[in-house]
């Protein structure tokens, strides 16, 4: 027997918005502790992972481990139903063969429940080593957003570089060249800061797609975090206040 | 420019 209520239904709404263009088919795997999922996207390029504690949840209860297997762009539909003030309640029972999904709205008194049918999902589980990154970026998630969607429009590659003066983006395209340089900042004002946390500078290439991908994470937290190192794929990580952390891995780009 | 794969860096669990 699995149950979940979250308070802030919205949350999982906007954690749904954020993954569905990315990942199709996923296994979410539930646990006594919280919820997770690690899913890939079709060409093997980026992965999603979630991660949950049960301490955010206004109620959790997970007897065993189980995995619900799910489509997202069905979840996503299913989400749609939920008004944004409502508060959001996962059931599911052992061998369960669908997800049973309660929208409540305390003060309008509106219920709405939607039984998700489950699907088996042979997917591929990565084992991503513990790794020190060597340079990690702490940037105003609108504004790192606002970075990608502009130089996605000039550019399909951006470089990222850092420095410990510095984070540039850079990009070169038909259009021309240029970059964006964010100078460590830790001003009076929290959003305006920019914390540059780097022991090894690290140059790398992304596809913007993707990042503007991740960036639909932006509303789910105030800040995102770069996590670089120059063997390693990049992290982008959003935290969720009080209820976990949403990362995403990408590959880099290697000049032929 | 090459896109990597992510599985050329992490193997399956």
């Amino acid at each position: 027997m699995f149950e979940a209520k979250l308070t802030e239904g919205l949350i999982l709404k906007k954690i749904v918005e954020s993954i569905k263009d990315i990942v199709t088919d996923v296994n979410i795997d539930i646990s006594p502790s919280g919820i997770s999922l690690q899913a890939m996207d079709s060409s093997h390029v980026a992965l999603v992972s979630l991660n949950l504690s049960m301490d955010g949840f206004e109620h959790y209860r997970a007897d065993t481990n189980m995995v619900l297997g799910v489509s997202i762009a069905n979840l996503a539909k299913v989400m749609k139903l939920a008004d944004n003030n409502d508060q959001i309640t996962l059931q599911a029972d052992q061998e369960a063969t669908h997800l049973k999904i309660i929208f409540e709205n305390p003060k309008t008194e509106r219920t709405t429940e939607f039984n998700l049918n489950l699907i088996t999902i042979d997917s591929e589980h990565l084992a991503i080593p513990e790794t020190e990154y060597s340079s990690v970026v702490t940037i105003n998630s609108g504004e790192f957003s606002k970075i990608c969607k502009e130089l996605f429009s000039l550019s399909e590659t951006v470089q990222i570089t850092t420095n410990t003066d510095y984070v540039q983006f850079s990009v070169e395209g038909e259009v021309g060249s240029g970059q964006v340089r964010l100078g460590h900042n830790d001003s009076e004002k929290k959003e305006d800061q920019t914390i540059l946390e780097v022991s090894e500078s690290v140059q790398q290439q992304f596809a913007i797609r993707y990042l503007n991908m991740f960036n639909k994470a932006s509303t789910l937290s105030s800040f995102t975090r770069l996590c670089l190192h120059q063997e390693q794929p990049l992290v982008v990580e959003f935290k969720i206040d009080n209820l976990g952390v949403l990362k995403y891995f990408l590959a880099p780009k290697i000049s032929d | 420019m090459q896109q990597k794969a992510l599985t050329s860096f992490f193997s399956s669990a």
